[in-house]
């Protein structure tokens, strides 16, 4: 998958 | 968002509702570190700058906020509130801390995952919270016996990270998410910082004693 660009953990 | 994950926050929003607990009910922070309150807030003020840019969920900017706020208010509270500030440990609580901050930023501009202000202040807070506990495991060897809701606050603040260790296995395994490294192996150093801390808790537990950490 690619890389998210975002951090959906806290 | 897994069960594991889940279980994650709510153990770490615990302990920070146990801390803000002792302080208001026994208007004293006698046993906490005021360094690590600091090194924490400086995480999630560094960690959470995506906050009003990405909007993730309404669950995620609740989460950040309470924890942004809260970790300021308990700064503010053990600096400045009239009755708090007398009971800080202020002769026993002199880990220089901001080496830890130093040392992280260095690190962080070093070892990212890309090079943006924001990823790299990312990678410093996921550096600093691994070491943020030190200041306040110093404190409690030093200061001797240790009252139960900091025992308690120590004690939900480590099981937290080992939470999410088991998320980002889960994640590995169910959604084949591969978690960033920096997060795994921070979390993995963040939770054995506070191996020697669960044997004593665990140890007072059983025999039903007065948790004490060796000097």
């Amino acid at each position: 998958d690619e890389e998210e660009d975002f951090h959906d953990e806290l | 968002m897994n069960v594991f994950r889940f279980a994650g926050d709510m153990t770490h929003l615990i302990s920070i509702l146990v801390l803000l607990l002792k302080i208001y009910t026994t208007k004293s922070c006698s046993g906490i570190s005021l360094k690590t309150q600091e090194l924490y807030a400086v995480v999630f003020v560094t960690r959470y700058l995506d906050l009003v840019t990405d909007f993730i969920s309404v669950y995620n900017t609740v989460m950040k906020v309470v924890f942004i706020s809260s970790s300021l208010a308990i700064v503010w509270c053990i600096r400045r509130h009239k009755v708090v500030r007398r009971s800080y440990d202020k002769e026993l609580d002199t880990f220089r801390h901001w080496l830890l901050v130093g040392a992280c930023a260095v690190l962080a501009l070093v070892v990212h995952e890309k090079f943006s202000f924001q990823e790299v202040c990312w990678a410093f807070s996921i550096y600093l919270e691994a070491v943020a506990i030190l200041p306040q495991l110093v404190l409690l060897q030093r200061s001797g016996n240790v009252d139960n809701l900091t025992g308690q606050y120590v004690f939900f603040l480590g099981a937290y990270r080992a939470f999410y260790i088991l998320n980002w296995i889960y994640r590995y395994y169910s959604e084949q998410h591969f978690t960033r490294w920096i997060s795994c192996v921070s979390g993995i150093v963040q939770t054995a910082l506070y191996a020697d801390f669960f044997y004593y808790y665990f140890i007072s537990w059983k025999n039903n004693s007065k948790l004490q950490l060796p000097a």
